[in-house]
């Protein structure tokens, strides 16, 4: 059994939070439907 | 050749591993992806922004590095990615691949990635799902003989990492559910039922799945994809939006807030209050077939095994 520990880190949400950028990002960037890749349309 | 991986459009995932790649070994933090196929991390032919905040792998200081010549983009929900890929020695843990595939971003978007406090990822779906005709990392390890069956799972410890690890993973029976599509690791759920629903202003499990139960929405198990339990649209009508999408609940309401049990293959898996509300819960509604991601908050409460050999999927207890 291989052990491969994780390292708990900061999410881009949080980073882009404390440096005040995520609201204009999340505004300027349209939405993606998180389900859209398991319509396999494109497989 | 194209990969759909809008997974940077929830930029909430916080788990990371280290990785090598090259001889001497150049070190990366990668994203342990169920979600994708494909390793890659930044490089020096990377211009972009987004690579000067990372560790970037310098393909002439390593002496079994080999060019590909091929290039591929990967597009996200926040931009495309590109990669040129190449050939080497990829340590992960103690397990030492040669000429594992990878890509060597080229052009990677500022926004996102280069607030990203990991350098690549490292896709764990199956090989379908990749570019390029090279085998993914977990093919490389079974066809190197560093692995005897193609199975990994994820474990949180409530432990600080070296200190009390509990050798034993999970406790009770694990339960076996096949894979419905070997792309990602996308297993059908039977029924979801709450066992109380007082929630005031989050009505996410209420009666409404009952109705929805039996229409063999699948899910999908994620790690890359954050902490989160996303759940289709018609069953989060009640829910209260904030303007970026996030659902609003108000934490004294936990305790009254319903237990969400999901039957996989029969067996009652619940998931409390306790485990699926965050400080800042991130629950946008997909518009398209019903479909859940269990992501980390599930994957804390149940021990999960990813069995690529028997294309089934395992849960117990953690």
């Amino acid at each position: 059994l291989y052990r491969i520990i994780l390292k708990k880190g900061k999410s881009i949400r949080q980073v882009m939070e404390e440096q005040g950028v995520l609201q204009t990002f999340l505004k300027n960037h349209p939405k993606v439907d998180p389900g859209a890749k398991y319509l396999f349309n494109n497989d | 050749a194209v990969a759909y991986e809008p997974f940077t459009n929830y930029l909430n995932s916080y788990y990371f591993g280290e990785i090598s790649i090259g001889t001497p070994p150049q070190n990366f933090l990668v994203l342990f992806d169920t979600g994708s196929s494909n390793l890659w991390v930044p490089s020096t032919y990377c211009k972009s922004q987004a690579c000067s905040n990372h560790n970037t792998f310098n393909p002439s200081m390593s002496s079994t590095y080999q060019n590909n010549g091929q290039t591929y983009t990967l597009y996200y929900g926040s931009g495309s990615l590109t990669v040129l890929l190449g050939y080497d020695t990829v340590t992960v843990q103690n397990i030492v691949i040669h000429n594992q595939e990878f890509g060597l971003s080229e052009i990677e978007p500022s926004n996102p990635f280069y607030y990203a406090n990991f350098d690549g990822i490292l896709g764990m779906a199956y090989p379908n799902l990749a570019v390029g005709n090279s085998p993914t990392v977990m093919e490389s390890m079974m066809q190197q003989g560093q692995l005897t069956s193609p199975i990994f799972s994820f474990y949180f410890s409530r432990a600080h990492p070296g200190r009390n690890m509990n050798s034993q993973f999970y406790s009770g029976e694990i339960v076996w559910t096949p894979v419905t599509r070997e792309l990602y690791w996308q297993v059908a759920i039977d029924d979801t039922w709450s066992v109380l629903c007082l929630g005031i202003g989050f009505c996410l499990p209420c009666s409404q799945t009952a109705s929805a139960g039996r229409s063999g929405r699948k899910s999908h198990r994620g790690r890359g994809l954050g902490p989160f339990v996303w759940a289709p649209r018609l069953l989060a009508r009640s829910s209260s939006a904030s303007p970026l999408s996030q659902f609003v609940v108000n934490c004294n309401s936990i305790q009254s807030m319903p237990t969400i049990t999901f039957v996989i293959r029969g067996s009652p898996l619940p998931l409390p209050p306790s485990a699926y509300v965050l400080n800042a819960t991130y629950l946008p509604s997909p518009s398209g077939q019903p479909l859940w991601t269990l992501g980390d908050v599930f994957l804390k409460e149940y021990y999960t095994i990813y069995d690529m050999g028997n294309n089934r999927m395992g849960f117990a207890l953690s």
